[in-house]
């Protein structure tokens, strides 16, 4: 899976 | 960020500054349930965990400021609801009519989350418990309300603006899948699980109270 997951909502 | 977005967490803020503005006005708590209540700070905290991460590395952008400021908008505001419940207006709190079983809300969601997560860190289960169980808090809530049979106008708005704001998400999603190539199953599959349980209110909201009915189970 992606190598950094950011989590950008709410 | 995009007006779907912008707009639901607006929506959603309404949606808090009312519960707030029902509460301090009737100086009552009365058909609010307090489980709910309590599921929503459990959400907010469990997800909102990288308030306390160093954000020295992560590039700052002005998506980060805002999302940290509603964050705290968020715990803050759910921990301040749950203090006006148990303490200052205790007395208008009927213990009787909220008797929903949140404990297998909480451990069906622990396992969803075990179970189905993008990594297993602790930081990503807890934040998949948090949607998942962000997915279902509003259960006791409903739950309630179909036992009393009936709701004051101003609980109708909330959790109108509550569910509104969800289903408003959903436009967001579609918007980011074609602009952004966007994919985020986990938040999909529980955003409509969320919406959907919303159905029924927003029925019974469209043909009673928009038309200046009380809000009363058929």
């Amino acid at each position: 899976f992606r190598d950094s997951i950011r989590h950008d909502e709410l | 960020m995009n007006v779907f977005r912008i707009s639901a967490d607006l929506l959603h803020l309404l949606s808090i500054f009312i519960l707030l503005l029902k509460m301090q006005k009737t100086r009552s708590v009365a058909g609010i349930s307090f489980k709910t209540q309590l599921l929503y700070t459990i959400v907010f905290i469990a997800r909102y965990l990288d308030l306390f991460e160093s954000h020295a590395e992560k590039s700052f952008e002005l998506v980060t400021l805002y999302n940290i400021v509603m964050k705290i908008i968020f715990i803050s505001s759910s921990v301040y609801t749950l203090y006006l419940m148990k303490k200052k207006f205790r007395a208008t709190y009927d213990p009787n009519t909220d008797t929903f079983r949140i404990e297998y809300l909480l451990a069906l969601c622990l396992f969803l989350a075990l179970m189905f997560n993008y990594r297993f860190t602790v930081m990503e289960v807890l934040w998949t418990f948090s949607i998942y169980l962000e997915a279902v808090a509003i259960l006791p809530q409903l739950f309630m309300l179909s036992r009393t049979g009936e709701a004051e106008t101003i609980t109708t708005h909330y959790l109108f603006a509550l569910g509104f704001y969800r289903a408003i998400y959903l436009l967001n999603w579609i918007w980011r899948f074609h602009m952004e190539d966007y994919v985020d199953w986990i938040v999909w599959i529980s955003g409509a699980v969320q919406t959907a349980l919303y159905s029924d209110f927003f029925y019974i909201y469209y043909k009673k109270v928009l038309h200046g009915e009380k809000f009363v189970l058929p």
